[in-house]
């Protein structure tokens, strides 16, 4: 199971803008 | 067609939906050491997008909540009493809502605007790299 950081960095990272 | 960079300089909502304009922006914000308000402001975003019913979104919000407001970290400051609150309250009731890190976003987001998005626009890390 995934810690909460690791949670949270993947939320942070979904939300990132992705390559024009 | 405007550029991606002269588009960068009409609102922090089209810097931060540019990779570049967003990368250049937290280079800049973790030399001002207030890094952690554009993570939770992108931590909101992609909160609002999971799903309601899988289990880990309530570990998220709690996640975030631990991470930036229940301390007494740059983002905690800015935010309202009563918006930190709303929240505190929500997770303790596992009410978990898509909406319930809007309020505080928004908060985030115009101190942003005001403050952190200005001094970007005239810092040597955007000149130097326009």
């Amino acid at each position: 199971m995934d810690s909460e950081d690791d949670l949270l960095q993947k939320c942070i990272t979904s939300a990132m803008p992705k390559q024009r | 067609p405007d550029s991606p960079l002269a588009r960068w300089t009409k609102s922090l909502h089209f810097l931060l939906g540019d990779q570049d304009g967003a990368h250049l922006f937290r280079t800049f914000l973790e030399r001002e050491k207030c890094v952690d308000t554009l993570d939770f402001w992108f931590a909101c975003n992609g909160f609002r997008q999971m799903d309601l019913n899988d289990t880990k979104t309530l570990r998220v919000a709690k996640a975030i909540f631990k991470r930036y407001i229940e301390n007494n970290s740059i983002v905690a400051k800015q935010l309202k009493p009563a918006t930190k609150t709303y929240i505190r309250d929500s997770i303790k009731k596992q009410q978990i809502d898509s909406a319930m890190f809007d309020q505080a976003q928004t908060e985030i987001q115009s101190t942003m605007e005001e403050n952190a998005y200005q001094m970007f626009l005239t810092s040597d890390i955007y000149l130097e790299y326009v």
